[in-house]
């Protein structure tokens, strides 16, 4: 699965993810990433997420809504949203994988409870990171 | 003048031990790739729904990724692609789930949500709508990536369902 999320200048959120699914799925099975709230999700109120992970974990979690919902009522941070639902629910229930976001005001958060994530951001400022382990 | 952009190219539980330092950069490289590709065009004001697509293609054209060439293969060894989209302007969004024809899903995605009053299409009718809106249609073959293909005869000779037969006791042959 890949994925990316953006700020522009304009202060417009977007969220976009793909993926070949998982290997040796059968009968028409379908994961979280083409599924609005589950494993992408934007809105200009709080934030743009996409995930990569054990797809039914995530649709039974509405993972990426769930994260935006938790910083409009909640008054939550990203990184507070992202982390409650990633690195504490999901990981109760085995549910392997992780996120990424950006929010409003261009704060990135980039959670995950596998032991690895290829992952990546670049900002106005100049800052820019690559990585796949923690 | 502000803006940011994030990548992911899928999560797991790869070990450190059994990724070279050569393959490593050769990953972050192509991530790099992806930013610079989504970055060119917000530097330029360009839109957060036109900087996600550009990075989400190099990602879907490298092989390295499970999406678009060097995807996954399903349980009778073909490639079934998804993807989605949605923009938080407007929370319109589009997706698309089990296409096979397609080059870039992503693209198929954005036009659901911009040229249809639909916000998901699957299968053959999502294949259908992406030809009608001259998406870029490939012959199946073009996502086939040996590293995945081998991947795939693994899994089938471990699967505990071999011909179709639930086999509890994990028996090999």
């Amino acid at each position: 699965t890949v994925g990316a999320v953006a700020l522009d200048m304009h202060g417009n959120l977007a969220a976009g993810t793909s993926t070949g699914g998982m290997t040796g799925k059968r009968f028409g099975r379908i994961g979280d990433s083409p599924i609005i709230g589950a494993g992408n999700y934007a809105n200009n109120q709080s934030c743009a997420v996409s995930a990569t992970g054990h797809g039914e974990y995530f649709i039974r979690n509405v993972v990426a809504y769930d994260i935006s919902a938790q910083m409009i009522y909640l008054g939550k941070s990203l990184e507070e949203a992202g982390n409650a639902v990633v690195m504490e629910k999901l990981k109760e229930q085995g549910g392997d994988g992780g996120i990424i976001a950006v929010d409003k005001d261009g704060n990135v958060a980039m959670p995950f409870n596998t032991t690895g994530m290829f992952r990546g951001y670049i900002k106005s400022t100049g800052e820019t990171k690559v990585s796949i382990f923690e | 003048g502000r803006y940011s952009l994030v990548i992911h190219g899928g999560s797991g539980n790869i070990s450190r031990e059994r990724m070279s330092l050569e393959q490593e950069a050769v990953y972050l490289e192509k991530l790099n790739e992806a930013l610079q590709a989504g970055e060119a065009i917000l530097k330029e004001g360009g839109s957060s729904l036109d900087a996600i697509v550009s990075a989400i293609k190099v990602l879907e054209d490298s092989p390295l990724f499970n999406a678009g060439k060097g995807a996954v293969f399903n349980y009778e060894g073909r490639n079934e692609l998804d993807a989605s989209i949605m923009d938080g302007s407007t929370l319109q969004a589009g997706a698309v789930a089990g296409i096979t024809n397609v080059k870039n899903p992503i693209t198929a995605a954005r036009k659901v949500m911009e040229q249809s009053s639909h916000v998901m299409l699957t299968g053959r009718g999502a294949e259908q709508f992406a030809f009608e809106q001259g998406l870029e249609i490939v012959d199946p073959s073009y996502f086939f990536d040996q590293r995945r293909w081998d991947q795939y005869r693994e899994y089938l000779r471990n699967s505990t369902q071999l011909r179709g037969v639930a086999d509890p006791d994990n028996k090999m042959g």
